[in-house]
């Protein structure tokens, strides 16, 4: 997976990828606050290429507490359950659903956006690939607002830049590749070697996307996420991060 | 029908000095679940006499007949739906030149008999053809097409094709064993992604009952099951020749929870077999109840009694306490239906007041009787009255009429007016698997308050669009006309409660689409949409006449049913068949049969009537080909010809 956080207040974007395992689930947002969690499992791709599986989002959940309102977006389905009682739906049509303080919106075969009583949103995009090819396969993505109302206590390898680092990128010189020129960046008392590119931001475009141009940290992330990738491996889709 | 080699020799070892059916068979064409069937048989007077030939045909009850064409050695008749009284003027004038003839049509439970007959000379050809049209109803997750094949002999053609055409694909077809365990080999079915086409072709030797045997096997029901691909809750939007057909029929929804009080008849006639099935069925039903559901037992003879004053929690202790209490129940005296309803009513009320009913739950009474009220109110449209007035919105009624006694038309119309349904139960040994398939039908209902709408403009003429419930393994259908409009995508919005959640789902169709679709399949019903939407508004302005409160609103009513069935050609209880020869001078007329007020079938013990139905002797005063039958003895009241008057089984329209 490609993250890609945008920093309001420094005015860019900072992109890294986390290259884990099949069949982790990588914690996105953790907030005991507000009671939300965002988890996404890693599925890989049908066949190794160039001696790496690639790997991808294949499930992504949204969790509430207290009500215990879980929403699990999959390639082929969207599951609401509470508990007790368990709804389907699929991709085919456009759909709302709406149970206590969620709200489900499906756009057929696009995205879904989950908003948790009104003030926390979360957009899973569907991307779909032809099925009978040898190596690729469908996956998600997923796109949350920098204005998602969190509470002090958010975490996770996108909620903990709700409270936005302060970054400073310096050094600007042409680097290895003409067309990525490199620096250094300072953030969260680390300096890190960064690389200028772009990535994709498919909100509007679906198939092509459209160029996100960023500051790439390399190492997933290391230094400018909290910690290592490795702490946000949680054991199942519901699970809030323990730190 | 021209035989081939083979067959001819089959037709010369079985003729003989007797009438004999050169070929019989059975065409339907399903599209989107509407059929079309036609039933074809060539028959040869191949005795030495002038003989009577007859056409029977047994059709399912929910079917209206669209055509019946006869052809008598070259003459042709061929028939139209007009209104009822047209048609019999026409009949009538036709009967006083001597040259009218009846056919007979008459109600078992399930299925009703079309019956012809044409009093013929040796060696005459005949030809009938009958035309129906049916819509199919998913039930318990499956749709059933039902043909009655009963060709009476033994018959060098005989074959019966199904084809299907689903839009969006079948998920799965099979021939349950309904015509006999020898004759499943011989049943063929052929499938791709969205076509079917099964086919039953035995020969003369398969026919017979036995290798020596002269008599025909083949006397039974074919039974053709299937199912359609969902890719999606939203439900199937089809548009074709200037009309919509939206089906909806989610799953993977989690089923409401539900509070049901169950009526149980115990009066002296439930003796025996009924209540022993009744009993036996109970105990699976109680059983099917979780702790999320409430449930009360009330049994009423000319007493009501109840087993709980208040609805309980269908818990293990409370369900084992239920299912004794039912065991124990010894049927006896009158029977007080009103009064056992209206506690029903009640017990749902209070709990309803009391908040202890989950607004979100489905809430039922289930009644079962066998019979008209004795003791207490005994006027029906009182009792009526009486349980409209006390019922919920939020309530509904089912009702289950167990045996040949009961009112059913009563059954009906309390259960139709107070968003239910009623059903026929037979009381034989099967009843308790009847009652307990009902129950299935109704045991999961998955959503409330169903409403299905299109954008303003986009459509009109459309059929009842807001149901109560939704319940697992059904399917809820709207039709209607498309306006034309700039845009070639129609769009259709749903919108229901399910258990905790409400949705509102969105289903678009391409308007040009299907029909480019259709006309590449050579079995395709091309007229689908538009015969489809005709039978669902002419079912349910049926309904609604029976339910209209005043004589102004049943005779706009009556007028708007008979429009759409003439132009649509349906033979519905307001219009009839009438079949001419070719220069209009010969008629017979086929009337809608009524459903007899108790049961039907004096003769019949129990279980699907096959004999027993009314029979009125066909009188044909003929032309020169045809020799004239001696006429029956009066039944029931029918007199001779010198004395026609209107016949007994034409169906008078009320207040009319």
């Amino acid at each position: 997976p490609h993250f890609i956080v945008h920093l309001p207040t420094s005015n860019m974007d900072v992109c890294f990828n986390i290259d884990s395992k099949l069949g982790h689930i990588l914690n996105l947002v953790s907030d005991r606050g507000t009671g939300v969690v965002v988890n996404g499992q890693l599925i890989g791709s049908k066949q190794v290429q160039k001696s790496k599986l690639k790997t991808y989002f294949g499930t992504i959940s949204v969790y509430t507490q207290p009500d215990g309102v879980s929403v699990t977006v999959s390639t082929v389905s969207i599951a609401m359950t509470d508990g007790r009682n368990n709804h389907s739906f699929t991709w085919g049509a456009t759909a709302e659903i709406t149970q206590d303080g969620v709200q489900i919106s499906i756009v057929k075969n696009l995205h879904v956006t989950i908003t948790i009583n009104n003030n926390i949103q979360v957009m899973v995009l569907l991307h779909r690939v032809w099925k009978k090819h040898p190596v690729n396969v469908h996956f998600l993505g997923i796109y949350i607002p920098t204005d998602n109302e969190y509470s002090p206590l958010v975490h996770g390898l996108i909620g903990q830049f709700s409270r936005e680092p302060e970054v400073t990128v310096y050094d600007i010189h042409e680097g290895v590749d003409p067309l990525k020129k490199e620096a250094t960046m300072e953030v969260k008392g680390n300096r890190l070697p960064v690389t200028r590119g772009w990535q994709k931001d498919y909100r509007h475009d679906e198939r092509h996307g459209s160029n996100v141009y960023c500051w790439f940290i390399h190492n997933s992330g290391k230094g400018f996420i909290d910690g290592h990738y490795t702490d946000y491996i949680v054991p199942n889709l519901t699970s809030f991060l323990y730190r | 029908a021209i035989l081939t080699s083979e067959e001819q020799e089959d037709f010369e070892a079985i003729r003989g000095d007797d009438i004999t059916v050169k070929s019989y068979k059975v065409e339907s064409r399903i599209t989107s679940r509407f059929a079309h069937t036609t039933v074809r048989s060539s028959v040869v007077n191949s005795g030495s006499k002038a003989q009577s030939i007859g056409f029977n045909v047994q059709i399912p009850k929910r079917a209206f007949i669209t055509n019946f064409t006869m052809n008598v050695n070259g003459i042709t008749f061929v028939g139209s739906v007009k209104e009822k009284t047209v048609a019999r003027n026409l009949y009538t004038q036709a009967r006083a030149r001597g040259k009218a003839a009846g056919i007979v049509r008459a109600n078992s439970q399930d299925m009703e008999t079309f019956k012809t007959e044409v009093h013929v000379p040796p060696g005459s050809n005949i030809e009938f053809e009958l035309h129906y049209q049916e819509m199919m109803h998913r039930k318990l997750g499956f749709y059933d097409h039902t043909l009655h094949v009963q060709p009476g002999r033994l018959v060098p053609q005989l074959q019966v094709d199904v084809y299907i055409f689903e839009p969006k694909g079948i998920s799965m077809v099979h021939t349950p064993n309904t015509l006999g365990a020898q004759f499943a080999d011989l049943i063929k079915v052929t499938s791709s992604k969205d076509k079917a086409h099964i086919v039953f072709k035995p020969n003369l030797q398969q026919q017979k009952k036995c290798d020596n045997c002269t008599e025909s096997a083949i006397d039974g029901v074919f039974t053709v099951r299937y199912d359609v691909n969902r890719d999606s809750n939203a439900g199937e939007l089809q548009v074709s020749d200037g009309h919509f057909v939206q089906f909806f029929a989610p799953s993977n929804f989690s089923p409401l929870p539900k509070n049901i009080v169950f009526v149980i008849d115990v009066s002296g006639s439930m003796w025996g077999v009924k209540m022993k099935q009744t009993v036996e069925a109970m105990q699976a039903i109680l059983d099917d109840l979780t702790i999320d559901d409430h449930f009360s037992i009330i049994d009423f003879n000319h007493n009501v009694r109840c087993w709980s004053e208040e609805l309980v929690q269908g818990s293990s202790i409370q369900i084992a306490d239920a299912k004794k209490y039912i065991k124990s129940i010894k049927p006896n005296g009158g029977t007080n239906i009103n009064e056992a309803l209206m506690r029903a009513v009640q017990m749902l009320v209070k709990a309803s007041n009391q908040g202890f009913i989950d607004p979100r739950s489905v809430s039922m009474i289930i009644l079962v009787s066998d019979g008209d009220p004795t003791v207490g109110e005994i006027k029906l449209s009182t009792i009526q009255k009486n349980v409209k007035r006390l019922m919920r919105e939020e309530f509904s009624l089912f009702s289950l009429g167990i045996g040949f006694d009961v009112d059913y038309d009563f059954l009906e119309r309390i259960a139709m007016e107070n968003r239910g349904m009623a059903q026929r139960i037979y009381a034989n040994h099967d009843a308790a698997e009847q009652l307990r398939t009902f129950y299935s039908q109704v045991s999961s209902p998955l959503l409330r308050k169903i409403a299905i709408q299109f954008t303003e403009d986009t459509v009109s003429d459309v059929t009842q669009n807001r149901f109560d419930k939704y319940f697992s393994g059904s399917e809820l259908v709207v039709a209607g006309k498309v306006l034309p409009s700039e845009s070639n995508i129609l769009t259709s919005f749903t919108t229901a409660a399910a258990s905790r959640l409400d949705i509102k789902l969105e289903s678009s169709a391409d308007t040009d689409e299907l029909d480019t679709e259709l006309a590449k399949h050579e079995h395709s019903f091309t007229g689908f949409a538009r015969q489809m939407w005709a039978y669902i508004t002419v079912k349910q302005l049926i309904s609604e006449r029976a339910l209209a409160p005043n004589a102004d609103k049943k005779r706009k009513i009556t007028q708007r049913i008979m429009s759409l069935a003439v132009e649509h050609q349906f033979v519905t209880p307001l219009t009839a068949l009438l079949v001419e020869s070719e220069d209009a001078t010969e008629r017979l007329l086929a009337d809608f049969p009524k459903d007899p007020k108790h049961g039907c079938c004096s003769g019949g013990g129990g279980g699907p009537v096959s004999s027993g139905h009314t029979q009125l002797q066909a009188l044909y005063h003929t032309p020169t080909w045809v020799k004239p039958i001696t006429p029956a003895p009066p039944s029931q009241g029918i007199r001779g010809p010198e004395e026609w008057a209107i016949p007994q089984h034409v169906n008078l329209v009320d207040n009319d």
